[in-house]
């Protein structure tokens, strides 16, 4: 099994190694990518290693090799449609972010149950009733779900979802979503990110 | 040093202990909170244990005092006043949702460098031009600052807000941002989330 804090690095490196492709550098070592982006070399090998990817000693790795390497383990080099669930504030800022492109996200359209959100454009993409979900999945092939809906829809909306052939959901809401074995689910949980903040502002202040 | 990822359990806690409050449960054991929340019962302990506070054995915690406990630790018992810096799309998105403030922030005003955009209110709070976020951030005690500037802002506007007296930055930007030791900077890794759907759905598809 792939460790995990490896493979949310990944997108660190991805960035680094663009900026580098960016500026015509086509080599580069793991001692200057643990530099740049302060981690420890020894780390950055191991993490590197999950892509397949084998550096040259005294040389380093190819910059263009390695974005390849990334973006084929990511399953970024195809881009992902995906669909909005929940066109509220968060849906909304979400649809309108060009910056999940770049990570193989491409949000095709969105769903709500509103039906005075229905009809709706946000930022080019279009607001469908949710009951054209498993249609609309089915016809563009769309298999991710990022969901936006209040807490109280959550598991309802996600049992819709998987039986429309989405299979993976990437889970805003702050509910634990039951899925099969099959589908995957990723919770975004800013609560946690927040008591981290919190904790830490608090302990410094004691100081 | 408190382990991070006990920390970052806390929110879940005092969600599933906040609904046994309102349904009027006194008492509860590990092994139910564990349950409920699919962990085992000797890690349950161990983070709750991060809090001081002490079950008793053969009868568990009393649902107050370890709702209360949590809060204390997390700084959440007192709320803590916020301003959102970049009042574009995601930091609108986060000025609306009421769900920080039962995690104890309470975002009171935002902050953008486009003059089309201060003097608006959104969700009931004013945008305002980010040169007097040094003036109100000492006139309202906010030692918190939600950074949702573009990129390439994100580290001027860092600097600013920390000559302002701002203590902790929650960072929703893509840059690592440089502070002074006496300032804390919570990442929220969006794309580290998604790096870890995109691996996973990928290899599930090619089961
Ligand atoms: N706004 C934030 O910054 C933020 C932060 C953290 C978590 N969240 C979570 O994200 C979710 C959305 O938050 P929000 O602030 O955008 O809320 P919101 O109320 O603005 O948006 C929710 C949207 O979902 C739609 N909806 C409701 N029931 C539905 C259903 N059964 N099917 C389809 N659509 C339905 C509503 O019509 C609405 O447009 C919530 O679960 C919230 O806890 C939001
Ligand atoms: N929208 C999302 O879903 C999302 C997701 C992940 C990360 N992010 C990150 O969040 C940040 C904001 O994204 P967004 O989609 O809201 O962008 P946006 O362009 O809609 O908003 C940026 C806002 O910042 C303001 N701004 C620009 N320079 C400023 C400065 N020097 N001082 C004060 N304000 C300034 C702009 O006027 C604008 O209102 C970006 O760094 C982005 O990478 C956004």
């Amino acid at each position: 099994a792939v460790p995990l804090p490896s493979v949310r690095r990944l997108p660190a490196y991805l960035r680094f190694l663009q900026g580098l492709h960016a500026r015509q550098r086509d080599v580069v070592s793991c001692t200057h990518i643990a530099d740049a982006l302060g981690l420890v070399s020894t780390q950055v090998r191991k993490d590197l290693a999950i892509t397949g990817v084998i550096g040259k000693p005294k040389v380093g790795y190819s910059v263009s090799s390695l974005i390849a390497a990334i973006q084929a383990f990511l399953g970024w080099n195809n881009t992902s449609d995906a669909f909005v669930v929940g066109a509220g504030n968060l849906g909304r800022a979400l649809m309108g972010y060009e910056g999940f492109r770049e990570h193989g996200l491409n949000i095709v359209a969105a769903f709500d149950s509103d039906p005075t959100k229905v009809g709706h454009q946000i930022h080019g993409k279009e607001i469908f009733p949710l009951e054209k979900l498993h249609d609309l999945a089915e016809r563009l092939h769309v298999l991710i779900g990022v969901l936006c809906v209040p807490a109280a829809a959550a598991q309802d909306v996600t049992s819709y979802l998987v039986l429309s052939g989405i299979r993976a959901i990437w889970n805003y809401t702050p509910v634990q979503l039951e899925v099969p074995e099959s589908v995957v689910v990723e919770d975004v949980k800013l609560s946690a990110s927040l008591a981290v903040l919190s904790s830490r502002l608090t302990e410094t202040l004691r100081r």
